[in-house]
């Protein structure tokens, strides 16, 4: 109580205490990253991220605040489940130096029964504004086509450029069109049931953005040597 | 000529002072997840001459004692960090995003005369 609060979060480079509304659970490669760093002393560069392998000191995980676009059954063309994605950009200060943003879509913990068809992932950009008030965004340019056989795990899609843009254009938020088509094999000779996939895809599917930042007054090397 | 060690108690001597931050003192500990505070560890002490070539000095320390010697007037040789270390912190905003931020150069590990 002897020192002001505003003080020290201005120090640490804070603007206000946060309040959240839900505890996010500690993702995983934060938690990794922080016990690593934790451990491992002073001696080493704490401004590169050598789990990510690129440079940067502070590590934003921004949850996906999207929906799904279909709520019926797949659709006979194979098309599995849409999903609007949204990141809110707005925790994301011009100071700092984007080095990474990595869009994760986690497919479900990874096992060796029932992999399911082979799919295709689409993903685009949604350019227009005010989305929210839309009950079907358009995908507009496509970032990414992946075929995905035996979907499970994460995936993972570099989208540096395209928060680089958004940032620089000052939109507060990146909106993307996720299409996941789920392809049956007729001729593999197994019999893979593309509803239950879909439906699996569609409970576990989980999408994150990891935005990594580098704010050069924060990372000077000590220069003082001992006698 | 040897210069004699003065006597008395070496508490008053430059040395690290530690002190603990606790984020749970500060209120902090709802949106802090990671660690439970900081040491905001201090020097603090004096650096007399007699001292300067022990006390971890750097050169420039021992020649501004030194020279406060021959004339008062010049400032003592002050008691600074000599080596620090950082801090990670895992904390949540109030827009749902969990943040790992580094920063270098905040917990005093050792001091000395400078």
């Amino acid at each position: 109580s002897k020192f002001q609060e505003h003080d020290i979060l201005q120090f640490l480079d804070l603007e206000k205490t946060s309040s959240p509304r839900r505890f996010q659970p500690v993702p995983r490669i934060l938690r990794k990253i922080f016990q690593a760093r934790e451990a491992g002393g002073a001696s080493q560069d704490l401004c590169y991220v050598k789990e990510l392998g690129v440079r940067g000191n502070l590590l934003r995980l921004l949850p996906d605040q999207g929906f799904f676009l279909n709520a019926q059954e797949p659709s006979r063309d194979g098309s599995c489940l849409q999903k609007f994605l949204y990141f809110n950009l707005s925790a994301i200060k011009e100071k700092g130096k984007l080095t990474m943003a990595r869009l994760t879509l986690d497919l479900g913990p990874r096992s060796y029964y029932n992999l399911g068809p082979e799919v295709v992932v689409v993903l685009s950009v949604v350019e227009e504004r005010g989305v929210w008030r839309r009950p079907h965004p358009k995908p507009g340019r496509m970032l990414a086509l992946q075929s995905v056989p035996g979907p499970q795990g994460p995936l993972h899609f570099n989208l540096k450029d395209v928060v680089k843009d958004r940032n620089s254009n000052r939109l507060k938020s990146l909106g993307l069109y996720l299409e996941i088509l789920a392809k049956e094999d007729r001729y593999s000779g197994e019999h893979f049931q593309v509803e239950n996939t879909c439906l699996r895809l569609k409970r576990s599917l989980h999408a994150s953005l990891l935005v990594v930042t580098l704010n050069p007054d924060h990372c000077r090397p000590s220069s003082r040597k001992r006698r | 000529a040897a210069i004699p060690v003065p006597k008395g108690s070496c508490k008053n001597l430059c040395h690290r002072h530690q002190l603990f931050v606790s984020f749970q003192d500060l209120g902090w500990h709802k949106w802090v997840i990671a660690p439970k505070g900081f040491m905001a560890n201090y020097c603090h002490g004096d650096c007399p001459f007699s001292m300067a070539t022990y006390l971890n000095s750097s050169n420039y320390a021992f020649m501004q004692a030194l020279m406060h010697v021959v004339d008062p007037k010049v400032p003592k040789a002050i008691c600074i960090p000599t080596k620090l270390s950082p801090i990670s912190m895992l904390y949540q905003d109030n827009d749902e995003n969990v943040i790992l931020r580094h920063y270098e150069d905040m917990v005093v590990d050792e001091c000395g005369c400078g």
